[in-house]
């Protein structure tokens, strides 16, 4: 059984350098074939240079997508707080009969901001 | 099985780059084939600029995540203060 | 398109930005 393994094992290993030695003779054909010039790419770098793009945007939507995440958590955590100040605060101005001074247009406009 | 589904992705991606290069091949006989492929060079780098600029976009975003949580942290310090003086 | 993605992505990210500094700006005044 081992020795059918091993068998199978080398098939595959000279299937993948096989297919590393197409792929590099139709790059060399390739090159040969459109040699870069002046502001020309040949196909097979731009093929590069199209999957690097393709990869390097990937990177940047998964680095994305948490920090977003993250934001709206902090937001709503910013929000809870401040409710709960507010609450407090209504509170200690009830017990001591301290009258604030109302929200000023300013601070009206950042409570909408923050809803 | 789960190695051999690797190893079979891994040998099917390479069929299919080689089946990309094969296509690109004969492409000098398409007509207008350098005019196409400078379009796409071009479009290419219209791309990576793009992606800079989305990369200084997340990098703000990242200061600005930084930002709301130090502010949540003072703010909650504020609470304590004021539970404290209830 | 790849471009298309890439424009979308860029403009979410440009907004959650504006929509961030106009939240942070407003907790401010209000924590004064």
């Amino acid at each position: 059984m081992e020795e059918e393994v091993d068998k199978l094992e080398l098939m595959f290993q000279k299937a993948d350098s096989d297919l590393d030695y197409i792929q590099y003779r139709l790059e060399y054909e390739i090159k040969t074939n459109h040699p870069d010039s002046a502001g020309e790419k040949n196909p097979v770098t731009l093929l590069q240079e199209l999957s690097a793009i393709k990869s390097r945007f990937q990177t940047l939507h998964e680095r994305f997508k948490p920090i977003a995440d993250e934001q709206k958590e902090t937001k709503s955590r910013i929000c809870a707080t401040f409710n709960k100040t507010m609450t407090v605060i209504q509170e200690l101005q009830k017990q001591t009969d301290l009258e604030l001074s109302p929200l000023t247009e300013e601070e009206k406009t950042a409570v909408q901001q923050l809803k | 099985s789960s190695d051999l589904d690797q190893l079979c992705s891994h040998i099917n991606e390479k069929i299919g780059n080689i089946k990309k290069s094969l296509s690109l091949r004969n492409c000098g006989q398409v007509p207008n084939s350098k005019t196409i492929l400078s379009k796409i060079g071009d479009e290419i780098m219209v791309i990576n600029e793009l992606l800079n600029k989305l990369e200084i976009e997340i990098q703000f975003q990242e200061q600005t995540t930084n930002s709301l949580k130090e502010l949540c942290a003072s703010l909650e310090e504020d609470y304590k203060d004021v539970e404290h003086l209830k | 398109t790849l471009k298309d993605n890439v424009n979308i992505l860029l403009d979410k990210a440009s907004l959650e930005s504006q929509e961030s500094i106009g939240f942070i700006k407003a907790a401010k005044v209000l924590m004064k």
